[in-house]
């Protein structure tokens, strides 16, 4: 991996191994070409690099004896805390509180609902979800069955037609019948979508929504920018959950989707079930981007 | 065009990172730019449009449509890749396209084990208004796509299409599952599957690689579909997967709706990514 690649390439510096703000490009490039393949933005790239390069040069790496282990963890340190603190909560405010979940089509939001669902009950709370999604076809289904198997309550969307009708109603079911939180599921879309953005738009203002949460596949390329400033523009996002971190992607888009809106990482999903939604751990991420 | 002012390396640099950002990967654009620098005479129009021609003779290699020859009978694809990419939907679509080409189509509900897959599959087949095979979820995938080939072969159906649950290429349980749906298929039809069609998104990043090379390495990938291109994402990924595995690409998904699949082309895929 990485460590490797830069123990190598230090050892045959001119100067015997020592770094110094001449020879640090290389070793730089050799970090900038691990960030693209571990699919980091390219501008998110260039900015990181820069960062990595003033804390190496600030921090004496040059001076060090073991030069490529300093500069590894000059870098990881940096990667692990630009991707953020550990364990970003979880924000209750409102009553009820409400959780809503939005991202492009197949990212993994139904799934995650559920999944919050499970963690929420699982701590000793009462959540309700509701299925916000009539476009796309038994999405409603899909979030009833899963409440089903967690045991969780799902709002009876009963022949509604909108979405705003919907979380309107559910609002009032879940204060009248006490769930001290809703977890709103809502349809996959593009954020260059004018029309379905400002759907999404009109139902955070029904909601007034404690968190809102942007799903995305951990898989994504160079898009990641684009995605998650669009939808941070549009509604404002709470926090950012990565799914499909099971694979073997190395998820480069977690840096790109922090670095480009702010916004924390809170949760990751590691499997299909609904007890796949683990906390978000920088550190791990960073040594995973890094490869 | 992405070139403005500056020197031959600048502008060399400038076509590099287009590519880069339109999710070709660093190896593969730094060899197709890197290929641009020999023998030309220098002009930035001119490397510009090279660059262009490059890439569209590239995949046009791999542009290959999906033709259904007659007498096979039935003609049977099975839809795979990874979850959430768009298969259900893009089989959905397809059902509608070869209906209205006068083919008779029936689906096998092969997913049993995500949450009202069956549901969903069955939406579609009552859009493109063709049968849907499917047992009881939790059931064995295998045993859906044998019930269906055979109601197929019964009924001289030109189109079967085998949905299959979405699976990571890294789940070593999941892959053999795929290849047994596929044994339980050929031993039916001994040249069945007559497709094995790759679902891709079009914002995966290089992970789309490793996916193209596992699912053909366990089941052989003869086709590709890659979707949700009506997005900002730019598909680059295809490119590395066509000078790799030479596989065939077959459609785009633009849409949501059952008419927004088109078949593609390399060309107007060439000009849209950069
Ligand atoms: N392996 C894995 N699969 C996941 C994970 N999260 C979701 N999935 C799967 O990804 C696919 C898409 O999940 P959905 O929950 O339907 O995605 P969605 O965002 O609601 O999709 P749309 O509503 O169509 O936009 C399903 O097959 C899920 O089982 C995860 O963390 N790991
Ligand atoms: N914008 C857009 N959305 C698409 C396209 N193709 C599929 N989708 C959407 O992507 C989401 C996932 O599609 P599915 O067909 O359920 O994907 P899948 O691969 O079958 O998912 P799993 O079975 O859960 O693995 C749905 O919301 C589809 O409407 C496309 O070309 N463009
Ligand atoms: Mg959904
Ligand atoms: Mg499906």
């Amino acid at each position: 991996g990485l460590s490797e690649k830069l123990r190598g390439i230090i050892k045959d510096l001119k100067g015997h191994g020592t770094l110094s703000e001449a020879n640090i490009e290389s070793v730089l490039k050799e970090v900038r070409l691990a960030l693209l393949e571990a699919d980091v933005n390219f501008t998110v790239v260039k900015e990181f690099i820069s960062r990595v390069k003033g804390k190496a040069l600030g921090q004496d790496v040059l001076l060090s004896v073991t030069p490529a282990q300093q500069f590894i963890k000059v870098v990881r340190d940096e990667l692990a805390a630009t991707l953020g603190e550990t364990a970003s909560e979880l924000e209750f405010k409102g009553r009820p509180p409400v959780i809503m979940l939005a991202g492009l089509q197949g990212s993994g939001k139904t799934t995650t609902t559920a999944k919050l669902a499970r963690l929420l009950k699982g701590k000793g709370r009462n959540p309700y979800v509701v299925p916000a999604d009539l476009a796309r076809p038994a999405a409603v289904l899909q979030l009833q069955k899963l409440s089903e198997e967690i045991k969780v309550d799902c709002f009876d969307v009963a022949g509604r037609k909108d979405p705003v009708d919907i979380c309107t109603e559910a609002l009032r079911v879940a204060k009248i019948k006490g769930y001290d939180t809703v977890l709103v599921d809502t349809a996959g879309r593009l954020h260059i979508d004018a029309a379905l953005m400002d759907e999404l738009k009109g139902l955070k203002e029904i909601l007034s929504p404690s968190e809102v949460l942007l799903v995305a596949d951990s898989m994504t390329g160079q898009d990641a920018v684009r995605t998650a400033q669009g939808f941070d523009e549009a509604i404002g996002l709470t926090g950012v959950i990565l799914t499909k971190l099971d694979s073997d992607a190395r998820g480069g888009a977690a840096l790109s989707m922090r670095i480009s809106t702010g916004k924390p990482i809170k949760f990751i999903g590691v499997s299909e079930k609904t007890d796949g939604l683990e906390v978000f751990h920088p550190d791990r991420m960073a040594g995973r981007i890094l490869g | 065009s992405v070139l403005g002012m500056g020197t031959r390396k600048e502008s060399l640099e400038r076509l590099e990172e287009a590519l880069i950002t339109a999710d070709v990967g660093v190896k593969t654009s730094s060899e197709i730019v890197g290929a641009l620098k020999e023998g030309f005479k220098w002009d930035k129009e001119g490397l510009s449009e090279r660059l262009r021609a490059s890439i569209s003779g590239l995949l046009k290699e791999v542009e290959s449509p999906l033709v259904i020859p007659p007498g096979v009978v039935p003609f049977v694809i099975m839809v795979l890749g990874v979850n959430g990419v768009g298969k259900t939907t893009t089989i959905g679509k397809l059902a509608s396209r070869f209906s209205s080409m006068g083919k008779s189509v029936i689906l096998g509900a092969g997913d049993t084990f995500r949450a009202a897959a069956i549901e969903q599959l069955e939406i579609w087949g009552e859009r493109a208004g063709c049968p849907v095979i499917k047992h009881s979820h939790g059931g064995d995938p295998g045993a859906v796509a044998f019930d269906a080939v055979k109601s197929a072969v019964a009924k001289k159906t030109d189109v079967v299409i085998l949905d299959t649950a979405g699976r990571l290429h890294t789940k070593v349980n999941l892959m053999e599952e795929l290849k047994k749906i596929k044994k339980v298929v050929n031993r039916e039809i001994p040249s069945a599957p007559h497709e094995n069609l790759l679902v891709v998104d079009a914002s995966t990043g290089q992970n789309a690689l490793n996916q193209a090379k596992l699912f053909n390495e366990y089941v052989g990938v003869t086709g590709i579909v890659i979707t949700k291109l009506d997005g900002t994402a730019k598909g680059g990924i295809i490119v590395p997967i066509a000078r790799e595995l030479k596989i065939p690409i077959r459609f785009i998904g633009v849409g949501e709706g059952v008419d927004d699949l088109k078949e593609f082309n390399a060309g107007e895929f060439a000009d849209a990514l950069i």
